[in-house]
């Protein structure tokens, strides 16, 4: 699950507890939730999103499918029938809530969940998987940490304060044209446990002993702006558009954006860049360079007609050494600060870059702070469609550096490209083909 | 990283539970199940995700977007609904406590 081996937690080992029967008191769902999610995902796009646990080809009816989606946002309140045993357990909450925005984008989550439901709890009970959250709409949030079907409901935690309730999993799969996007959309905890005490005070007296039972928030009070601060340097990612295709994009110099070539592959088409930090600016501009199609450095760079002002603009790192657990503690952490780049519109009114934090499966954790590179595309499987955001092509910032410096300095394209000439190996590594030892023969 | 989550995990592990859903008398139609959040051990309170109930609303799954429905009582599913809810030994609990050395890991027969 990416985790640090740890000590075990102290349940392993040990039989579970017997099933216990439980009754059903409420169907609640957030309201806030599901204006979000209207607004993100209601539009005419909204044919092309999934958030089903089954995969794209599987055979899932229609009728399956809007129910699942109907679904989505609600949660069930049980009330669980408990043996003599369970009855001497401790009394009280077991659990604290985060209050909404109190978690900053970017902060560790911790999920626990059970894939795969009730198949075998044995092995699958209380799975942990970590990630950040990676974008906020009101009580729509969005984590990186990787969840399975069977993993819905299951609660998200932070690591500070330790284990203070932050959201349920609401979905666990988001599918976009039949790509698995590699976010998990939750529901903020605090707004539905509100929701929950309004509806059993509502629903009967009896019930509003029920209310006071739901766990109290912990940490800074409701109602202060959603914290999206974030790192200085997530402001150099920026949104590029280019006619209906758009993707992320780094400020290099105020008038200087490097983007990627599938984005924006025609030279001298215009384009608009977007940022949001530290205020939401829309600048045209023009693509003075991409590089040819078969190039592996799959980039373009935009000089802007405008000063992209007081956008901090990110260090190139000078060293890389591949990463290893020994490294860990020195480490950096490693994060990406993307637009998803392969066009999807995620949270799209927002244009806020979701986060993803990757340092474990990047291939340097050296203890170098500075920009690493430039994510340019994911791996697909063509056998199955299957794409693995989690597993990038990265194009280091070594590379591109000296050209670009070059460019930005004297307007000369020499440099850039240059880049069209790329070595074999990085050709193989990019196809993930090896050379083929002789050339194939005609069969004429 | 790993001294960061220490408490975290413990804490996360303490409230997680799996809640399955199916119906009396019909095992073989389901049974659904999710993940869900203890909320309270004594008196038992879980919370879980409300998919697993779709198959046994009265009203179908419409009901879940009527406009401005928030909540839905208790009795909004067939009567013929039968949940069960596990989760992992307290570490106070009977049969607790951390037995350290032990491989965490065991293969049990699924």
């Amino acid at each position: 699950a990416g985790l640090e081996p740890g000590p075990p937690a102290p349940s392993r080992g040990r039989p579970l507890q017997p099933r216990l029967p439980a009754e059903l008191l409420l169907l609640l769902s957030c309201p806030a939730f599901w204006a979000h999610f209207a607004r993100l995902f209601g539009d005419e796009a909204a044919e092309q999103w999934r958030f089903s646990s089954a995969a794209p080809d599987d055979e899932v009816s229609e009728e399956e499918e809007a129910d699942q989606l109907r679904a989505l946002g609600w949660f069930a309140l049980l009330g669980v029938r408990l043996g003599q045993e369970e009855v001497e357990e401790e009394r009280g909450p077991v659990v604290a809530v985060s209050p909404l925005g109190a978690v900053a984008k970017g902060a560790p989550l911790l999920v626990c969940g059970s894939p795969f439901g009730a198949f075998c709890p044995d092995i699958f009970l209380n799975t942990l998987s970590c990630g950040v959250l990676s974008n906020v709409a009101g009580p729509l949030l969005l984590t990186d940490a990787r969840c399975l079907p069977g993993t819905e409901g299951g609660g998200v935690f932070t690591a500070r304060p330790a284990g203070s309730l932050v959201a349920l999993v609401a979905a666990p799969l988001c599918w976009k044209a039949g790509e698995w996007v590699g976010f998990t959309l939750l529901c903020a905890a605090a707004p539905l446990f509100r929701a929950a005490r309004d509806a059993l005070r509502r629903l009967r007296p009896s019930a509003a002993a029920l209310a006071a039972l739901m766990p109290p928030e912990v940490g800074v009070p409701w109602g202060l702006p959603l914290r999206d601060s974030g790192p200085l340097w997530a402001a150099a990612a920026v949104l590029v558009e280019c006619g209906t295709v758009w993707g992320s994009g780094v400020a290099v110099a105020p008038r200087l954006v490097v983007t990627c070539r599938h984005v924006s592959p025609r030279e001298a088409a215009r384009v608009l860049v977007r940022s949001t930090t530290p205020k939401s600016v829309a600048i045209w501009g023009r693509v003075v360079f991409a590089t040819r199609e078969s190039c592996p450095y799959d980039i373009a760079v935009v000089s802007l007609e405008e000063d992209l002002d007081d956008v901090p603009i990110p260090v190139p790192a000078e060293h890389f050494h591949e990463g290893g657990w020994h490294a860990r503690d020195a480490a950096d952490h490693v994060c990406c600060a993307q637009r998803l780049q392969w066009g999807t519109p995620l949270l799209q009114p927002l244009r806020k870059p979701p986060w993803s934090w990757i340092s474990q499966s990047i291939t340097d954790s050296k203890a170098n702070r500075g920009w690493k590179g430039i994510i340019t595309s994911n791996t697909r499987d063509n056998n199955t469609g299957a794409t693995y955001p989690h597993l990038n092509f990265s194009i280091p910032i070594t590379v591109l550096q000296p050209a670009l410096q070059q460019y930005s300095q004297t307007q000369d394209l020499g440099g850039l490209r240059e880049l069209d000439c790329a070595a074999e190996p990085v050709r193989v590594v990019w196809r993930l083909q090896r050379p083929l030892a002789e050339a194939p023969r005609s069969k004429l | 990283m790993g001294k960061q989550w220490g408490s975290a995990m413990r804490a996360a592990e303490q409230a997680g539970c799996v809640v399955s859903a199916s119906r009396a008398g019909r095992p073989e139609a389901g049974p659904w199940s999710c993940s869900g959040v203890i909320l309270s051990r004594s008196p038992g309170l879980v919370l879980c995700h409300g998919g697993i109930f779709v198959p046994y609303l009265r009203a179908g799954s419409e009901v879940l977007t009527t406009a401005g429905a928030a909540f839905l009582p208790g009795d909004s599913c067939s009567d013929d609904l039968r949940l069960h809810v596990q989760w992992a030994p307290t570490a106070a609990g009977p049969g607790g406590g951390a037995e350290r050395g032990r491989p965490g890991l065991c293969t049990p027969q699924c």
